[in-house]
Parts: C-alpha cells; sequence; structure tokens
C-alpha cells in the first residue's frame, strides 16, 4: 500500500511539466527514503533525477518499495486537472496496475480522483556516484532561462566556461556569435538574486542549447539553479524543490570531432 | 561538428 499526501500539490504538477517532453515513460520508485525517478531522454543524452523525500509529504505512507511505471505524458495531463492549491494524493496498492491521483481543494469542496495505468518499463538505472565538481555557479534560475534562450536563437550549441573572471555562455550560428558573461555578484538585497561562482580549476564544456532549453521548464520550482562543470562528466543543472528535494538535469558534452 | 557524447560513456548500469 502507498499513500502519499502532497499539501502542496502544484509542485508535483510542475515537476510534470519540466519534465514530460524530455522523457517519455519512467519507474517512480517509492521507499521511506522517498518518491524518487531517475530516467534518460530517448537518446540518451540527457538524465533526469527527481528526489522528493519523505518528510516533505504530509502524510507518507509506503509498505514496502514499489516501482511505478508510468507514460509522463499521460500522468501529466492527469496532474494537470489538478488546481494550483490543490492537495494531491498518490495511491496505490502493492502488485496493483493503476495508480489513483486524489485533487482536493484547499476548503475540501470539490475532490477528485484519476486512476492511471501503469505500464511496465525496464529499468535503466544507473550509477551515478558523488562527484566533486571543478566549478559551480548557483544563479538565478530566470536568469539562466533567458540566455539558453537568447543564445539558442543564434546556434545550436552553448559554450560554457568558467574563469577567476566570471561564468560565459557562447555560441555561434550561421548569422554570427554570441558571448555573456556574469560576474559574481553576491552584494544584491535578495538572496535569490545573487550569483556565486566557486571555481577549482578554469572549464570550458560545450552542451546543445536543445537540451538546456528543455531543463529550464523546471525554472518555476527554483528561484536559483545550480549548474555543476567538470572536465570528464555531465553537467549538472539542479533545481531544490523546497525543503522536500530536487530535480537534477545531467547533460552529456559534445566534444570535437 | 562536434560529437554529442552519451550518458553511458561516463556512468554504468546498475
Amino acid at each position: 500500500m502507498l499513500e502519499l499526501r502532497l499539501v502542496q500539490g502544484s509542485l508535483l504538477k510542475k515537476v510534470m511539466e519540466s519534465i514530460k517532453d524530455l522523457v517519455n515513460d519512467a519507474n517512480f520508485d517509492c521507499s521511506a527514503t522517498g518518491f524518487s525517478l531517475q530516467a534518460m531522454d530517448s537518446s540518451h543524452v540527457a538524465l533526469v533525477s527527481l528526489l522528493l523525500r519523505s518528510e516533505g509529504f504530509e502524510h507518507y505512507r509506503c509498505d514496502r518499495n514499489l516501482s511505478m511505471g508510468m507514460n509522463l505524458g499521460n500522468m501529466a495531463k492527469m496532474l494537470k486537472c489538478a488546481g494550483n492549491d490543490d492537495i494531491v494524493t498518490v495511491k496505490a496498492d502493492d502488485g496493483g496496475d493503476c495508480v489513483t491521483f486524489m485533487f482536493e481543494s484547499p476548503n475540501q469542496d470539490k475532490i477528485a480522483d484519476f486512476e492511471m495505468k501503469l505500464m511496465d518499463i525496464d529499468s535503466e538505472h544507473l550509477g551515478i556516484p558523488e562527484a566533486e565538481y571543478e566549478a559551480i555557479v548557483r544563479m538565478p534560475s530566470a536568469e539562466f532561462a533567458r540566455i539558453c534562450k537568447d543564445l539558442s536563437t543564434i546556434g545550436d550549441t552553448v559554450v560554457i566556461s568558467v574563469t577567476k573572471e566570471g561564468v560565459k555562455f557562447s555560441t555561434r550560428g550561421d548569422i554570427g556569435t554570441a558571448n555573456i558573461v556574469l560576474r559574481q555578484n553576491t552584494s544584491v538585497d535578495k538572496p535569490e538574486e545573487a550569483t556565486i561562482i566557486e571555481m577549482e580549476t578554469p572549464v570550458s564544456l560545450t552542451f546543445a542549447l536543445r537540451y538546456m532549453n528543455s531543463f529550464t521548464k523546471a525554472t518555476p520550482l527554483a528561484s536559483q539553479v545550480t549548474v555543476s562543470l567538470s572536465s570528464e562528466l555531465p553537467v549538472v543543472v539542479e533545481y531544490k524543490i523546497a525543503e522536500m528535494g530536487y530535480l537534477r538535469f545531467y547533460l552529456a558534452p559534445k566534444i570535437e570531432e | 561538428g562536434d560529437k554529442q557524447l552519451t550518458m553511458n560513456m561516463f556512468y554504468s548500469f546498475q
């Protein structure tokens, strides 16, 4: 038996809107730790890792570890039917072939339940060890989204370079080139507007902007985004989910042939 | 153009 009650149901709506176009089908794993997902896009270039810790739910019951295969597009369709202020409850029976999403309005005058069929998905779980990154950039998530969107009008790839001077986003295309440099800025009044650059070693990596733009659909989840870079690793773009966990996107770099 | 690397070049299946 699984029963997860999330007062801030809009979080789950936002998570689904962030990942549904990147990943078609995925297994949601439920354990005592929390509700999690790891999935790759169909070309295995990008990976999504979601964790919603059990403590973040108003009620969390998971009698035994459960893996539920879902079509994310269909799940997003159902969650779209929840109001932004609704309380969302996810229910499933052990060994059952469906999952129920229950939506309660804040004053309990409307209760809806949507039942969705589960599917069998071959799990392709990658082991991702904790890593020390050569450079970590924390910046406003809206600024990161703006940069990715702007650069994708000029070129297909972005070179992200971190040096002592700051972080540079560059692209080139048929019409010309573009460079955007952000410097560390901790002097702002609001912490969510700060840009913080921690650099051990200068690093420069090239990524497909199409994926970066897809990741920025998670912008409504967090005011800040963390971009972790190492020359020998995929980049990690992380959106923290208020006191509950995170949504991380991993993207493999492009290299010169 | 550049060559796109994939996830399994960095991480292995569990």
